[in-house]
């Protein structure tokens, strides 16, 4: 499935 | 990264440059809503506690830390500095931001990606950043007639979000793994709390006139 996204945004 | 999102960020920078000159250089804090900035500080504060162990890039944690140092800059000069602090109207800009940050507390708890404590505190501050423009916007809206620097920096921090916008859209096409509910819903308010001020943006600033921002 899906990972949870990385957090790369700010 | 793609042009979106790092012409989103450059213009999320030139917002807080834009602001800090007219504060610093202005000498003055009138027509800044100190409840916008207080609530962006606590935006970056509670999001970017992840400093401390998730490392994505150099770029990622040195925006971090200059989104921090700038907003709480930002409230220590209006807050306590003088003049900057005298100029300041607690009658004018009395938004009750405690009907902004219970709701989005709230809504972090029940509404987040996976029930940790980290993820409620992140989906909070997505929430608040969504309505943190709020009682700037209501300040203006006060006034009237917004000054040219403070109308360039609300449409610089429109544009961020514009940009963000379209970043989204960028990577759902072009990324296989990218899915984020819970920031695009928040974005996309975000985004639309800009459409009346940029209306009125767009109608004083046409014709390469500077006249003042008006509002009805």
């Amino acid at each position: 499935g899906k990972t949870p996204p990385k957090k790369d945004e700010l | 990264m793609n042009i979106f999102r790092f012409l989103g960020d450059m213009s999320h920078i030139l917002s807080f440059v834009i602001l800090l000159l007219k504060i610093t250089q202005g000498k003055s804090a009138a027509g800044i809503s100190l409840r916008t900035q207080e609530l962006y500080m606590i935006v970056f504060c509670s999001r970017y506690l992840d400093l401390f162990w998730n490392f994505s890039s150099l770029y990622n944690s040195f925006l971090k830390v200059v989104f921090i140092a700038c907003s709480s800059a930002i409230v220590y000069i209006i807050r306590f500095k003088s003049p900057q602090k005298d100029t300041w109207n607690p009658e004018l800009d009395n938004f009750p931001i405690q009907y902004l940050i219970g709701p989005c507390a709230v809504a972090g708890l029940l509404i987040n990606q996976d029930w940790t404590p980290f993820e409620m505190i992140w989906a909070f501050s997505i929430y608040l950043e969504a309505v943190a423009i709020l009682p700037q916007l209501f300040l203006l809206q006060k006034q009237g007639e917004v000054e040219n620097l403070t109308s360039h920096y609300v449409a610089a921090l429109g544009a961020y979000r514009g940009l963000y916008l379209m970043n989204w859209v960028y990577r759902y096409f072009t990324e296989d793994d990218y899915l984020q509910r819970i920031v695009w819903f928040a974005g996309t308010v975000q985004t639309g709390l800009y459409i009346d001020f940029f209306y009125h943006y767009y109608q004083s600033k046409r014709g390469g006139l500077s006249r003042p921002v008006k509002l009805p």
